[in-house]
């Protein structure tokens, strides 16, 4: 069974494009077969695999507002055998207000992607979703298609302001559209083991979540920040940088931990 | 007049939040009267100017949902004399849906800010209003009350490309709604001058925008993270440290270039 995972904190720039294309790229690289959909209207999942995804070029918009079939849209990454990206582009910017007042708002991706999964994707074995900064639709989309949520952490103060907020939103999505969703890892990003607070944050995250909190973490490194720029992941860009290890070790731990009954 | 400043960026993490609660700091450390708006459901501003803004304390949700007045619900923060601050609370999360379906929609703020400004508020010099990380109807209602745009700009590879998308939404409501806001200010943050990326994307930024980019650049610094989990800006935390000088500079820079005709 293919497992769908959700990545998303509506806190701003705490890894979630990064974490996306890099667990993506890492578990590509062990052999398996992986779909990242972009629903940030930015696109940066999209720039990171190196993909189109200009105004007109097809992506997630169509599947969400035309009914447009997942495998006739999806790109292959350049980057990798076995990597897949459904893009985003600047028309998915207008499509949370499209969906408000639409038939089905929520449950939009969902089918699409059961519908893929069904067939043309049966042979993906991953599927990661990559959550704009904010609670929307967009995101209630993904909450509602996905199996598994997984909420990057950034190793800062602000980090665990907006925690409950999110997972407020989860519950709510977990009772009334997907009660298969639970929250399975968390993922402690941009770790300076140089500072207290560093520590200090991360301390805080595994105590509340021991279970869900993954034992790798992700250093701050700017190999990680230099990878979009040539259209890679950092997997491709530096395998050997700390960052890379650290990514394909969260992916090789994710595989392993294995979606939990 | 007073100079209203909107903080945008849908980016999320460039520092937004950071640079309204600092630069509004410095502001009234040179004497100014100052009122941050928090317009962010984390309330991440409010955090960082020590303000309480629990469930149920006043704040930004019942001046646009209720018609609360302003100068009845701000808090002065009890950093400095003359730093005010309107603070947003959890119930914020609901107010875009609240207000889709609202009359004026788009106003509510620019009609409470502007009946501050002509009576209690008249003494202010600067108000800061702190935005999320999404271009919906809080933005909206942002970029509908204040007169000047500041962009904060992270130095990294991302951070161009969600700027033609802002600007385009800004030219909506500069057309529609607000024709006397303009881009006056763009910060570059977190630089790290020892990175190649840094310096490319600040290239980028001042080639494009020579005249909105402030000669005062933010240097990543860690005791610019760690201020908040104190309920301080930078400023008051470690006045000497090189993110405290650097803001300070902008401040001042900001000050001097006034409000252009
Ligand atoms: N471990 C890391 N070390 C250094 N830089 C990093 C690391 N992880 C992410 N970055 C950089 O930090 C910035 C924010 O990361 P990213 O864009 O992945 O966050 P996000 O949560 O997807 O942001 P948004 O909320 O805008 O969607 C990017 O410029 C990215 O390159
Ligand atoms: N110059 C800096 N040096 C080091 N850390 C910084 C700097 N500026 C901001 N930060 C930290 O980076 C993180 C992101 O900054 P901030 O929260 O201000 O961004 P934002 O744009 O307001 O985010 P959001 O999009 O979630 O609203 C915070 O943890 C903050 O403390
Ligand atoms: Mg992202
Ligand atoms: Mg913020």
């Amino acid at each position: 069974r293919t497992r769908v995972f959700v990545v998303a904190n509506q806190k701003g720039g705490v890894g979630k494009t990064t974490t996306t294309v890099n667990l993506a790229a890492g578990l590509a690289a062990a052999g398996a077969t992986v779909l990242v959909i972009d629903l940030d209207p930015q696109g940066n999942a999209s720039t990171a695999l190196g993909v189109d995804h200009r105004v007109g070029d097809p992506g997630v918009y169509d599947v969400l507002i035309d009914g447009a079939a997942i495998d006739d849209v999806m790109q292959a990454s350049p980057e990798r055998e076995g990597l897949f990206c459904l893009s985003a582009n600047i028309d998915l910017a207008g499509a949370e207000s499209e969906l408000y007042l639409a038939v089905a708002r929520e449950t939009r991706l969902r089918t699409a992607l059961d519908a893929f999964l069904a067939v043309a994707g049966r042979g993906f074995h991953y599927v990661f979703i990559d959550c704009p900064p904010s609670l929307g639709l967009l995101t209630v989309n993904a909450l509602t298609a996905g199996h598994e949520l997984l909420i990057p952490v950034q190793c800062e103060y602000y980090a665990l302001e907006g925690l409950s907020q999110l997972l407020k939103t989860v519950g709510e999505v977990g009772k009334y559209l997907n009660p298969a969703l639970r929250l399975s890892t968390i993922l402690l990003t941009m770790f300076d083991s140089r500072t207290n607070l560093s520590h200090q944050v991360a301390g805080d995250v595994r105590e509340h979540f021991p279970r869900e909190t993954l034992a790798a973490v992700i250093p701050r490194s700017v190999r990680i920040s230099e990878a979009p720029s040539f259209g890679q992941t950092v997997i491709a860009y530096d395998a050997g940088s700390p960052g890379a290890v650290a990514y394909q070790e969260a992916a090789h731990e994710l595989a392993k931990r294995g979606a939990r009954p």
